[in-house]
């Protein structure tokens, strides 16, 4: 899966909530492959725009983006 | 840079705000100053021109606000989403809304400059979306950079210029 066991679980909903709004993914409906899937691919999007390492994983490095402040607008990968 | 797609933009160079509320964290001449000098940032280097009004509907309604305020996006408390703002267009087309959970300052670094986070969300207001360029103004993430010497990187200046051309006037 994309989320390594190093990530806490407040985390991985940090990330969740994260990617449901500023990358418009979709509330989990389905089964739970599909949505690390989905996940996944909004990780990468996301690690794209801001010139991370590409791996479609959640790591310290992408959390720390997702935990500085921001503007809420969608970013233009989404 | 970014634009919006379907080059969504103002039909008119001429546009009005409006300060609806304001926060307690700073003066209302700070406030106003703030607001004031982040359209100055986009008037200088396109035709755009600005004029404010103190009643009825402005085509950037700026606002301060907590939570759920109405608009189907809401706040969360302090830090994480600082403001947001929506592209050109009729209604809430344009608006700009800042998180009042947050503290807002005048000139200091502590806490979230004024004039940074509104100068960015005015790009929005008019047609610019987020960069990845972390040194521009459109970069989502904040970051705290001197205001006094502040001028509006290269990357927002051609953003902004391809969609309403320069400023003949300078």
């Amino acid at each position: 899966g994309p989320v390594p066991p190093s990530i806490g679980e407040e985390e991985e909903d940090l990330a969740k909530n994260y990617l449901k709004k500023l990358y418009n993914m979709k509330e989990s409906t389905r089964s739970f492959g599909r949505m690390v899937s989905e996940m996944s691919e909004k990780l990468r999007e996301m690690q794209e725009f801001f010139g991370l390492e590409v791996t479609g994983t959640l790591d310290a490095e992408t959390l720390e983006v997702m935990k500085k402040p921001r503007c809420g607008v969608p970013d233009v990968a989404a | 840079y970014a634009v919006v797609p379907g080059n969504l933009k103002w039909k008119t160079n001429q546009l009005t705000y409006r300060i609806e509320n304001y926060t307690p964290d700073m003066s209302q001449a700070e406030v106003d100053s703030s607001i004031e000098r982040a359209f100055k940032v986009w008037a200088d280097v396109t035709p755009l021109r600005f004029t404010r009004i103190y009643s009825g509907v402005a085509d950037i309604m700026i606002s301060f606000v907590v939570r759920d305020h109405g608009d189907g996006y809401p706040f969360d408390g302090p830090h994480g989403f600082l403001a947001h703002a929506f592209f050109p267009g009729p209604g809430i087309g344009g608006d700009a809304h800042f998180d009042d959970d947050e503290s807002f300052t005048f000139s200091s670094s502590n806490g979230y400059n004024l004039f940074l986070v509104a100068a960015h969300e005015f790009g929005h207001a008019l047609g610019l979306e987020h960069s990845g360029d972390p040194g521009a103004l459109m970069y989502p993430s904040y970051s705290f950079r001197d205001v006094k010497t502040f001028v509006l990187p290269q990357d927002d200046v051609n953003g902004i210029q391809a969609i309403y051309g320069r400023n003949t006037e300078v």
